[in-house]
């Protein structure tokens, strides 16, 4: 038996906005840790692992570690069907083929339930160890985002370089050439505004701006996005969950032939 | 020229 009550249910819609186009199928998984999903898109360059801790939840109940196959895409047509300030609770028996989305309104005057079939999936689960990063860029993600889509408008490839002068993201198209350079800013009003730059070295990676457009999607989840690089290892993009977990992507760099 | 690297490149499948 699986019980996961959300009070802040709208969390759970803005993750699914924010995955559903990377991946089409994935396993939930469902521990004492909390609710979790580590998934590939179909080409095996972009992850996306998700994890909401259990202290999150209003009430967590998980008799046992259950993995849940759904289609993201029908998650998030029944998640839309929750409003922004809904309770979600998910429900789930153990070896049932179904799960339950209950929408209640704050004034409990209208509760809803959408059930929605499982699916077998195959999942391949990457162990992702520990790495020290030779770059970690805290920034805006509403700038971050910004910036990714402006770049996607001249090129396709952004390269992104962290020297003691910032970080620089730079883009070439057929029309011309673009870069555009965030220094440490610490001296903003709002601690949500501010650009932090922690490097140990230099560092210059390449990376496809589709996935990286496809990662801002989680852009209204969190004020801040962290960018997290080194030599050779895949970025770390991440948007905190609130006080109850992150979303993370993973993206495997351009390699030089 | 460059070509897009893969996931499982970079983590073992557990």
């Amino acid at each position: 038996m699986l019980e996961l009550r959300l009070v802040q249910g709208s969390l759970l819609k803005k993750v699914l906005e924010s995955v559903k186009d990377l991946v089409n199928d994935a396993n939930f998984d469902c521990s004492a840790t909390g609710f979790s999903l580590q998934a590939m898109d179909s080409s095996h360059v972009a992850l996306v692992a998700l994890l909401l801790r259990s202290e999150g939840f209003e009430h967590y109940r998980c008799d046992r570690n259950l993995s849940m196959g759904m289609n993201l895409n029908n998650m998030a047509k029944m998640l839309k069907c929750a409003g922004n300030d809904d309770i979600v609770t998910i429900k789930a028996d153990d070896g049932g083929d179904t799960v339950t989305f209950m929408f209640e309104s704050p004034t409990q005057d209208k509760i809803a339930d959408f059930e929605m079939k499982l699916m077998d999936i195959d999942s391949e689960h990457l162990g992702i160890p520990e790495a020290e990063f030779q770059a970690i860029v805290r920034m805006p993600s509403a700038e971050f985002a910004r910036i990714c889509k402006d770049l996607s408008s001249i090129g396709d490839t952004v390269v992104i370089s962290v020297t003691k002068e910032g970080v620089k993201f730079s883009t070439r198209g057929d029309i011309g050439t673009a870069n555009i350079v965030c220094r440490q800013n610490t001296t903003v009003d709002k601690p949500e505004d501010a650009t932090v730059i922690e490097m140990q070295e230099p560092v210059s990676l390449t990376f496809a701006l589709r996935y990286m457009n496809s990662f801002t999607k989680a852009t209204p989840l969190s004020n801040q996005v962290t960018i997290s690089l080194s030599s050779e290892l895949p970025v770390v993009v991440e948007y905190k969950v609130a006080e109850m977990g992150y979303i993370r992507f993973y993206l495997a760099p351009k390699l030089e032939e | 020229k460059s070509t897009q690297g893969r996931l499982e490149s970079f983590f073992k499948p557990v």
